[in-house]
């Protein structure tokens, strides 16, 4: 591997990137997922994050041009010269050309007419090696070897000497980080352990403030709806996939300014919503609210204290996230069956 | 804006002197005749073996087939050197 003249890199590890102007050979997306692609490559093997941005003034602008396109080094038209970038720096430091008069693909693949390697994945994540702070290497396996790598059906990736490159310039990945974040979770200190909790497929994801954390673990996937003031969101593959609802829409008195806690119980078909001390049942099929509700927690759940944070469903039980502890309760035997410190759930 | 050159008839000369030009630093232009034919042979020389040296090629100082078909390939329009 090899760096510039005085070894530039980009100070902040958070780097800006947008595509000005693509090309008419690939759809917009494959353009998008291609650089994806590449810039995870990197970002993979360092502390780097990439942010895309719709900006000019982005660091790292993308561009397709053939011929002279406004910098000194004109393209020279299909074949030979496939795309060059810059190194980082202000304006057009960082940025990536790529040679319009090729023919881009987004698969590995041969043009053969031209004789030239057309794949985008392969060209942006050699030239986001230059973005980033490397010349080439001799090293035939690396991405950064002038000539693009014949890589027809090896999975794309950085090699050693890439690698060892990169990380002179900027480190490894956020090991630190990872940690940092762990031990902060451990460090939760609130006398309200969550906000909220839920099932994400096979993942229990914790809501507190503004963190939201991912447990994985072998459960059944349950379903809750995670309720902020009297507003509540369906989310499918975490992407918001209705406008806010009203919660009023399910049937809870005006006076219910928000919901504490939701847990389904599917067994039964019915969702319990925790609001303050009380609690309602919602009949999914019916679509409405049981008779005799709301109800007194303390009345009915055995074991549980007065109010609930959060609530999830677990291979047959229900817990109950309150304050510091989380209370596994059998709906079966109408009791609870294990009391477990709430920090547990965060490997804590 | 400095505007590409047309290619001469005899491409392969001239591609490859623009390809050496472009990413190894060649410059001809700078001597005076008739020095420039012997000297500017000699410095081509020199740089077809810095490039065979970068590609890991016999360092023959000539455009022996390997060369070329190096030259020909597609490649990143980024200097090899004095980037």
């Amino acid at each position: 591997f090899a760096f510039y003249p005085n070894r530039p890199k980009w100070k902040n590890h958070i780097i800006t990137y947008t595509i000005a102007r693509y090309t008419p050979d690939m759809k917009k997306e494959d353009v998008e997922k291609s650089v994806r692609s590449a810039l995870k490559m990197w970002s993979d093997a360092t502390p780097l994050k990439f942010i895309k941005i719709n900006h000019r003034k982005a660091d790292i602008v993308f561009s397709f041009s053939r011929r002279t396109h406004g910098d000194f080094f004109p393209f020279d038209g299909p074949g030979g010269v496939l795309a060059h970038a810059f190194m980082p720096g202000m304006g057009m430091g960082g940025d990536v050309h790529f040679d319009e008069d090729e023919t881009w693909t987004m698969t590995l693949g041969k043009n053969w007419e031209l004789n030239t390697y057309s794949d985008l994945l392969s060209v942006a994540a050699h030239e986001l090696g230059h973005s980033l702070g490397l010349t080439h290497s001799r090293d035939p396996s690396a991405i950064m070897y002038p000539n693009y790598r014949h890589q027809s059906d090896a999975k794309y990736s950085l090699s050693n000497d890439d690698v060892r490159g990169i990380q002179t310039l900027y480190g490894g990945p956020n090991k630190k980080m990872e940690t940092q974040v762990a031990s902060k979770k451990c460090d939760l200190t609130f006398p309200q352990l969550f906000d909220a909790v839920t099932l994400i497929e096979n993942e229990i994801c914790f809501f507190k403030n503004r963190y939201n954390v991912f447990i994985s673990s072998q459960i059944d996937a349950a379903y809750d709806i995670p309720a902020k003031g009297h507003k509540y969101w369906v989310v499918e593959q975490l992407k918001m996939k209705s406008r806010a609802g009203s919660i009023y829409e399910y049937g809870f008195s005006s006076r219910v300014r928000r919901v504490d806690a939701a847990v389904h119980v599917s067994e039964y078909g019915k969702t319990m919503f925790f609001v303050g001390e009380f609690y309602y049942r919602y009949d999914e099929h019916n679509r409405r609210m049981d008779p005799g509700f709301p109800r007194l927690i303390r009345n009915d759940w055995s074991g549980v204290p007065r109010r609930v944070d959060a609530a999830f469903k677990l291979q047959g039980s229900i817990f109950l996230l309150c304050g510091t502890k989380s209370y596994q309760y059998d709906f079966r035997q109408k009791q609870v069956v294990n009391v477990i410190p709430g920090k547990s759930w965060l490997g804590c | 804006f400095y505007t590409p050159r047309p290619k001469r008839p005899d491409l392969n000369s001239s591609s490859q002197q623009d390809y050496l030009k472009r990413f190894y630093s060649l410059n001809l232009g700078d001597h005076r005749p008739p020095v420039r034919s012997v000297r500017s042979a000699s410095t081509m020389e020199e740089k077809i073996q810095e490039m065979q040296n970068f590609f890991g090629l016999k360092e023959t100082g000539n455009m022996d087939p390997h060369t070329l078909n190096v030259m020909k390939e597609a490649r990143c329009g980024d200097p090899d050197v004095d980037n």
